[in-house]
């Protein structure tokens, strides 16, 4: 089992090695990855080592490959259906974000449990459904992650209620931490904990 | 200085604190600390060791007493300032969400440099502004902190400009990565990094 840590550092190196490849580097290091994001370049041979050989000792990584194994790994050679829960500001910002179909994550659905809004457009292609259609459409849409922008207090019950209907993964974007069987995954996302970091730095840079 | 990830972590373990003391909990542990967050314990005594003695051993932490501390270390005491770049669909969820005014962060103009949106408001109070009124606008509010919510091909050229415009810190949205003065800040958000680790982990746990 790959700890949680080592995964998200596992996306990370990928974004490094995608913009590598755009800018038409063929080889990069352990040190260079490393120095790019700003981590030791120890964590990042330890990490890599977890899915084989892939550099040579004093020779590096071949960005194509490593970058193709990462895909992989990531799971990111399959396209993935996505439906956005709570088709508010939030969830109709991410319905609109076109970084996400370049990434092979396609919105088909959006939820919403507002009267007013079932039946209207979120972006061209996805309608807001009423949650009693959770069902049906995850079966025929093949859908397995759910983007949660509902209110907190809804957090918890709209969780439980997608995973009854089928949804394997939840990126949670609400304050509320939420609690799902052992087979599930959650990603919470926080940007006021990157606002945080910035303060902070801030705080040092000038010493308020 | 202190390193880039334990700021990171200081700012989870303080939302985890928060969250302990809304459960009315008055005494925790790193080991505790670490279990709820998945990391392990001798890595949250050593960030919080950076800050001084805040623990007996054998009895723990305060919760309220090191949720104080880090507070003040994350230089949450202060309230900021703070101005939203590119009033398009993420920069409108952002200006409506109401965990930033929560945290210490207001939110008090927009910026756009379309001729349409200038003269509306993006929410209740915030108004959208011209560039060209950038200067005066973040003198007179004391603005520290610009959200980049603008097009990934505007982010350099835009940060550039806000950086001369006196803005010490920035969080960006884009997917551009952006290159600033040693002593401004820069904190990345790409909730897409978190789509990915979400679909590592359900390929892992269905061997897709
Ligand atoms: N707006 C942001 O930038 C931002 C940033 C970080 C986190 N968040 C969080 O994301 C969530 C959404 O934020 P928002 O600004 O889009 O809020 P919003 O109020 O604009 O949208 C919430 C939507 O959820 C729907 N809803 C409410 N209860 C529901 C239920 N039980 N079932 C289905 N739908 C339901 C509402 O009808 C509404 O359309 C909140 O939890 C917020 O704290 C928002
Ligand atoms: N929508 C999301 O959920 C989401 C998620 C992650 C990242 N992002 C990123 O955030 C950014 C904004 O996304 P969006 O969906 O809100 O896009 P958008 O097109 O709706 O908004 C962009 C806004 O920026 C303005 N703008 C363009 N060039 C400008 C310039 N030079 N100066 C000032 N303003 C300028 C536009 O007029 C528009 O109002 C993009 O870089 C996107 O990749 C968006």
């Amino acid at each position: 089992k790959i700890p949680k840590p080592t995964v998200k550092r596992l996306a990370i190196y990928y974004r490094c090695l995608a913009k590598l490849k755009e800018d038409n580097v063929e080889k990069t290091s352990s040190q260079e990855i490393a120095y790019i994001l700003g981590i030791k370049a120890s964590q990042v041979r330890k990490d890599l080592s977890y899915f084989g050989e892939f550099g040579k000792r004093g020779v590096g990584y071949d960005v194509d490959k490593l970058s193709f194994k990462l895909r992989e790994i990531l799971g990111l050679n399959k396209s993935w259906n996505v439906a956005i829960i709570g088709a508010g500001n939030l969830g109709n910002a991410i319905a609109n974000y076109s970084g996400l179909e370049k990434n092979g994550f396609r919105v088909v659905a959006a939820f919403d449990n507002d009267e007013k809004k079932i039946g209207k457009y979120i972006s061209t292609n996805v309608k807001i459904y009423k949650m009693e259609d959770l069902e049906e459409i995850i079966r025929d849409n093949l859908i397995e992650i759910a983007i949660l922008t509902v209110p907190a207090q809804a957090a918890q019950n709209v969780s439980e209620l997608v995973i009854k209907k089928g949804i394997k993964g939840i990126l949670n974007f609400t304050p509320a931490t939420i609690t799902v069987p052992l087979n599930i995954s959650v990603e919470n996302v926080d940007f006021v904990v990157s606002l945080k970091s910035l303060t902070f730095a801030l705080g040092f840079l000038f010493e308020k």
